[in-house]
């Protein structure tokens, strides 16, 4: 989702 | 992970490094804003709030240990180091926190996408990480004597930002369905911040004179 996507960058 | 973000992430833990050295070698934190240094430690600790329930890479879970340890550690040295402290200039760093703070909560629980505590929480770190550096740029400013050390610190801290901006770039046209708004903007706007400090920067660099930004 495009949630998750956005939290793998630190 | 493409090159940019890595490169980015690279750059970021160089600053790091670079601020840890001066701090812990030669014992001064003469220059450094302790207010911008407080505010990294708040977005860090409101960002990775997810560190012990999603597990993403080894690579994601060390990089979270490592910037929350030493933005903790580095306010630490700041505030507590009996001969760290003495260097600290209290008189010139005087931006308030709240600020800063309390706009970016009122921001975040009105635009988010999601609003759940720990989405709203991302997103306020996002809005916060964006205008952490204003206290640091002020007193830069105020400092008439900027070390080496200290410009590179912030130097890289925003080769870090433009390098994120990069590697959105490059995720936008080779992943589909990537597309952060929140992120991008708060992103955009804390690159430009720098753009003037980059300014400086080079042509002192060019000029091969000593850093001052001008009153």
């Amino acid at each position: 989702s495009a949630i998750v996507s956005q939290h793998d960058e630190l | 992970m493409n090159i940019f973000r890595f490169a980015g992430d690279m750059t970021h833990l160089a600053s790091v490094l670079v601020l840890l050295l001066k701090i812990h070698t030669i014992k001064s934190c003469a220059g450094i804003s302790l207010k911008t240094q407080e505010l990294y430690a708040l977005v860090f600790a409101t960002r990775y709030l997810d560190l012990f329930t999603d597990y993403i890479s080894l690579y994601n879970t060390l990089m979270k240990l490592i910037f929350l340890g030493s933005s903790f550690s580095i306010v630490w040295y700041i505030r507590y180091h009996k001969i760290v402290r003495r260097s600290y200039d209290k008189d010139q760093d005087t931006f308030r926190h709240y600020f800063l703070v309390l706009p970016c909560l009122l921001l975040a629980l009105l635009i988010n996408e999601k609003f759940t505590f720990r989405e709203v929480m991302w997103t306020f770190s996002l809005y916060l990480e964006a205008v952490a550096i204003l206290p640091q740029l002020v007193l830069l400013q105020r400092t008439r004597n900027i070390d080496n050390l200290t410009g590179q610190y912030v130097f890289l801290l925003g080769a870090y930002r433009a390098l994120y901006i990069l590697n959105w770039i490059y995720r936008y046209f080779t992943e589909p369905h990537y597309v952060h708004w929140i992120t991008w903007i708060s992103g955009l706007v804390q690159t430009l911040l720098y753009a003037d400090f980059f300014y400086y920067y080079f042509q002192s660099w060019k000029n091969n004179v000593k850093l001052e930004l001008p009153a």
